[in-house]
């Protein structure tokens, strides 16, 4: 896809390494996956079991409606529930070596795409904004 | 900026109109704000006073932090605060008529950007999808 290519440069910096992206763990609890959203800001981050496989995602809409019920939150029940029970697993990923292409048809529906290895491995993601910015840099020129 | 005119078709279409953009009052308190971001999923909606300006922007880590605390989270004062007091006044926003180089230069650090005519009401939003699904329709051919 020769446009594709054209029009991101750069594709080795796209990837945002798994050191610099925010996750829970699958076996956390609700509370504590409610604080790490709040304190980094994003909405939507990836969850991983032990062995740093990527399981799924969870953001805070999804945490709220699990303690939610007919008349009231009910905050209290934060501290029983695991992430793993109301995660996302529907999750756009690639599995590497990757192709462009792939990226550019994902993030069109998703904000992110999370990479994994070979193996399952959960490697780091590629965000809209790494895609935007290497297509905008084209478009001035 | 003919390349950006040629990445992205109907440019019409672009807009989600004011009727389909989920957003709260500035004087709405944060328990009904909470509710509404919880109902819709959105990460961030904007905020209107009662004339239809853009006011402002709201997301669920914003509520969190304002009602959390040393030690914990304060649920209960969700009630006590309006959603004026705390949200973000920052807006990526574009009066009429806008050009599209400037949304375009606008999506690269916001995910979405705010519309509003030459008197400050509120027209709606171009979000980055609309943005990427015009631009990978041409990448395709
Ligand atoms: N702390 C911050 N500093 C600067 N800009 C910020 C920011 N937080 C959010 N933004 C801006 O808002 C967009 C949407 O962020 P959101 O958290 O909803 O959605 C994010 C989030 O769900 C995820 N994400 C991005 N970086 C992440 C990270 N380091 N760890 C975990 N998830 C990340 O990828 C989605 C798309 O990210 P993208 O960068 O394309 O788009 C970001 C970015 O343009
Ligand atoms: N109910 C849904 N159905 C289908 N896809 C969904 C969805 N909710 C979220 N998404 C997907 O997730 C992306 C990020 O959504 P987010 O709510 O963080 O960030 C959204 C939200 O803050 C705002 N937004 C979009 N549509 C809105 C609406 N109708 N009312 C209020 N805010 C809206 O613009 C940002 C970017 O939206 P964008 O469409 O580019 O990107 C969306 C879309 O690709």
């Amino acid at each position: 896809l020769k446009i594709a290519e054209m029009l991101v440069e750069n594709q080795d910096d796209l990837l945002v390494p798994v050191n610099q992206v925010a996750h829970v763990r699958e076996d956390n609890k609700l509370d504590h996956a409610l604080l790490v959203l709040t304190n980094v800001g994003f909405s939507v981050i990836p969850v991983l079991d032990n062995q740093s496989q990527l399981k799924g995602l969870i953001s805070m809409p999804a945490i709220i409606r699990a303690v939610t019920g007919i008349k009231d939150i009910h905050f209290e029940k934060l501290n029983e529930i695991e992430v793993r029970d109301i995660m996302d697993t529907e999750i756009a990923s690639l599995r590497e070596p990757y192709e462009l292409e792939d990226i550019l048809h994902h993030v069109v529906s998703n904000a992110f795409v999370s990479i994994v290895n070979k193996e399952g491995i959960f490697q780091g993601i590629i965000t809209r904004s790494g895609i935007l910015k290497g297509t905008n840099r084209i478009a001035h020129e």
